[in-house]
């Protein structure tokens, strides 16, 4: 009755976006707004 | 439209691999105790960002049963919208009757590895009253106990888990400090203060932090994150804290202080390398007065939530 799911540390979708050079880019079109998780008021 | 909102986190990693459907259709999944819904793509999205990973055909399950009620999710940059669905979920060897949401559309997912994103905070956060799939677990007796725990590894590729129905005793040194929730929706608990060298730096009167393993980073509120880059020394750029990769050795301890007890975060913790051999400070900035402690904490302390008791247990990872 214990079960337990491996993670595995995948690449950053950051970093896939820099390696294309499209970082600046997305982060301007989709700016990180952590709190909109957490609170739709923020969304 | 639904009231819970996801993330858009750019710099998640930690995804898990599970099954849904008869036979089972695999997709790798971020556990996030933030939300507490099941999501993956299904093959009626045909955006970009589902076209990137694996999707759900309920045709090919003999045991999927639509609901067919439209969701939508609202996150930082536009929406995730979908349909409500039963299916059979197995995660690892075990089965675990439960729903999962088969329509999706979240262009910040195009870029990321993991198809969807499987929540693991209380029902009452969960859309359309969907019974998350670790209540699931609880209720249909799959596990003994009613919590789960969180390891991420550090430095290794490989080593991280999420635990059902108990603590892997490998996976943390020490004892466990447990801490009561402040409120049973996220994993949120009471933060002191935040002090670096002894002294306060953050959170002085004390402050509201939600365990959240659906976010990379520590998020705080702007003064407060302005403080503690301000005190370890970081630029403010384009909204993040630079600081030079050479000088991760001499930069300070940040504790969180917590119930009585120190939780302490090395520099080696807290910062990470980005773009051009830059570095920036795992301490982001938010609206509001909300902390957020994301995997640059759960990183350095196993994390064990006691759904039961509404506590959460912390210790070195």
């Amino acid at each position: 009755c214990l079960v337990q799911i491996p993670l595995e540390k995948g690449k950053r979708a950051r970093v896939v976006l820099e390696e294309q050079g499209l970082w600046e880019e997305y982060r301007q079109k989709y700016p990180y707004n952590p709190m909109a998780k957490f609170d739709g008021s923020f969304a | 439209v639904g009231p819970e909102s996801m993330t858009n986190d750019a710099c998640l990693s930690y995804y898990g691999v599970i099954s849904i459907g008869t036979p089972p259709q695999s997709f790798k999944v971020i556990f996030d105790t933030g939300s507490s819904n099941l999501w993956v793509p299904s093959i009626y999205c045909n955006s970009a960002a589902c076209n990137n990973h694996a999707k759900f055909d309920p045709r090919g399950s003999s045991t999927y049963r639509q609901n067919g009620r439209p969701l939508s999710i609202t996150y930082g940059t536009g929406s995730m919208t979908g349909i409500l669905g039963y299916d059979t979920v197995t995660l690892f060897s075990i089965l675990a009757s439960s729903f999962c949401l088969s329509q999706t559309e979240a262009p910040f997912m195009q870029n990321m590895q993991a198809d969807g994103i499987f929540g693991l905070a209380y029902p009452s956060l969960s859309l359309s009253s969907a019974t998350p799939v670790f209540d699931n677990m609880m209720n249909g007796g799959l596990i003994n106990l009613n919590l789960f725990s969180v390891y991420l590894s550090s430095n290794n590729q490989r080593g991280s888990a999420v635990t059902f129905g108990g603590v892997d005793t490998n996976h943390y040194s020490g004892s466990i400090t447990w801490i009561p929730l402040s409120k049973e929706l996220y994993c949120q608990i009471t933060v002191d203060s935040v002090s670096g060298n002894g002294q306060a730096v953050a959170c002085n009167d004390g402050c509201q932090a939600i365990v959240d393993t659906g976010t990379s980073m520590i998020v705080g509120p702007q003064s407060d994150i302005d403080n503690i880059n301000a005190w370890l020394g970081a630029s403010s750029q384009n909204g993040e804290y630079i600081v030079n990769c050479s000088n991760i050795g001499q930069m300070p301890d940040v504790t969180f202080n917590i119930n009585g007890n120190q939780f302490t975060l090395p520099a080696s913790a807290y910062v990470y390398q980005v773009q051009y051999s830059s570095c920036i400070t795992g301490f982001g900035a938010t609206g509001g007065n909300m902390w957020t402690l994301g995997d640059v904490f759960l990183k350095q302390y196993y994390s064990i939530y006691k759904r039961g008791q509404n506590m959460l247990g912390l210790a070195k990872a």
